[in-house]
Order: C-alpha cells, then structure tokens, then sequence
C-alpha cells in the first residue's frame, strides 16, 4: 500500500 | 497598527485563489519585514509558506507583531471584489477583531472598503530548515500545471524522476500508464520559456497528484516554478511572487510499504 507522510514529520515544531 | 499598501493589488488576489483551496484558516504573520503565512492542508501532508517582504509594499506600517487569523474562502471572496489593476490596503488594529481591505481604482475615482472578521486559530508553526537539494527542475509554470492536470486523467500520483536526461513525470491508473518527458532547454531568447535541471545525483520520488494539482492555482503568479527534490524529503513546488516573495507549497512524498 502506498502511504502519504505526514509533513509534521519533516520538519521540527518551533 | 498595522497598514499595507500593495499597488499590485492583483497579486494579492492571485495569493488567495492560489490557496484557498488548500487550506482553510490561516494566520497570516505581520512583522517588520514582512506579511508572511504557513499553513498545513487538513490531512498534514501538505505545508505552504507565503512570503510577502515589506520592501515590495508602497507603504508598509506594522507597530508590533500581528497574527491575523482568517479564513481564506472568506479572504478570497473579499479580494474577489476587488478589480485585478486596483491598489489593495490591508488595515487592522492590534486590539480589533476585524480587518479592512480597501480597493482603490488606479485613478481614484473609485474607493470600497471591505470589513471581514478575524478568527482565533491554533496553529502549529513547524521549522523548515534549509534543505540541500539532489536536483532542482526550474521550467515554465503553465508546462508543469499542464502535465499535472493531463496526468491526473490517468492515475492518482505521478513519479517525478530526474537525471541527466531531463525531468520525467509518470503515472499509471486503470486504462493505463504515461510519461512526460521534459529535456534541458535553455531558451536563451525567452528565458521564461526555459526548462534548467540542476542534478547533484538522479532522484526519483512519488507524489499524490490531487495536491500538485492544488499548487498548480500558483500559476498565474509566476511563468515559471522551481521544483526542488531530495529523496526522502518533502518536495518544494515554488511560485516567485513578482520581486517581492514567493510561495512555496511543501508536499511529503508517497511511500511504498
């Protein structure tokens, strides 16, 4: 199955 | 207080239609450098960050930092009304719940102001670092909303690989497969038309087309659009905003489990 990522897990929370 | 006086009104409105679609509320941040927004779709997977400088503003006044929540359909119907060549202000007070845009006719025979409601919004800031790219495909924007949308007939996502061939777009559905090939072109007489590939090493990565049909709203903005890619990172699909900005939508890649 192909799955999207989430763009939250990219990128850190500032 | 803050005061923005943009005599292309018309890129403003172009920013809307070019997210309105993708993301429902948003804050736009005002600070002494500029009007700027990031924003997530609602599923999380895709992040677009709007740079407006203050130096591309007639007049520009922001006292303190201002966090205007709005929503974009709202935002969108609002500039709607305003004519493509007016001059747009954006007016709002630090303590106010509402903000203002005013439309002015170039020859100032013609002046409305718009009254829409602020919202509060939780959102999430998310840090986008700087990211060294393996290949960076600059080509004519209306080509790329082009393959975007015929490849969107076929199948649901599209495999953009890039080598020292060219960029190749391909996607596969029910009734079959496609490919586009686009092939290094510089264009030296009409540079807008050119197709440039930067390649430090050959990437190949799958995307939902849904949302890169999304980002193609840009297109109208800019003649060309900056594809950036890295395995493993999201792809950056960037619309210069004429000399003063851009926006750049942030798409998190597909992958085979």
């Amino acid at each position: 199955v192909n799955q999207q990522r989430q763009i939250t897990a990219f990128f850190s929370k500032s | 207080m803050l005061e923005l006086r943009l005599v292309q009104g018309g890129l403003l409105k172009k920013v809307l239609e070019s997210l309105k679609d993708l993301v429902n509320d948003a804050n736009f941040d005002c600070s002494a450098s500029g009007f700027s927004l990031q924003a997530m779709d609602s599923s999380h997977v895709a992040l677009v960050a709007l740079l407006l400088r203050s130096e591309g503003f007639e007049h520009y006044r922001c006292d303190r930092n201002l966090s205007l929540g709005m929503n974009l359909n709202n935002m969108a119907k609002m500039l709607k009304c305003a004519a493509n060549d007016d001059i747009v202000t954006i007016k709002a007070d630090d303590a106010s719940d509402s903000v203002t845009f005013m439309f002015e006719s170039p020859n100032q025979d013609k002046i409305a102001d718009f009254e829409m409601k602020l919202m509060d919004i939780d959102s999430e800031h998310l840090g986008i670092p700087e990211a060294e790219f393996q290949a960076i495909v600059r080509m004519p924007s209306a080509e790329f909303a082009r393959i975007c949308k015929d490849l969107s007939t076929i199948g649901d996502t599209v495999v953009i690989s890039v080598t020292k061939e060219g960029v190749k777009f391909s996607t596969r559905g029910d009734i079959g497969t496609a490919n586009i090939v686009c092939r290094q072109n510089p264009s030296i007489d009409k540079p807008e038309e050119a197709t440039i590939i930067e390649m430090e090493e050959p990437v190949s990565l799958t995307f939902a087309l849904r949302y890169m049909n999304s980002f193609t709203k840009a297109t109208p903005l800019a003649n060309q659009v900056t594809i950036s890619l890295s395995a493993d990172l999201p792809v950056v699909v960037e619309y210069r905003v004429a000399e003063m900005g851009y926006i750049r939508f942030y798409l998190a890649p597909k992958i085979e489990e």
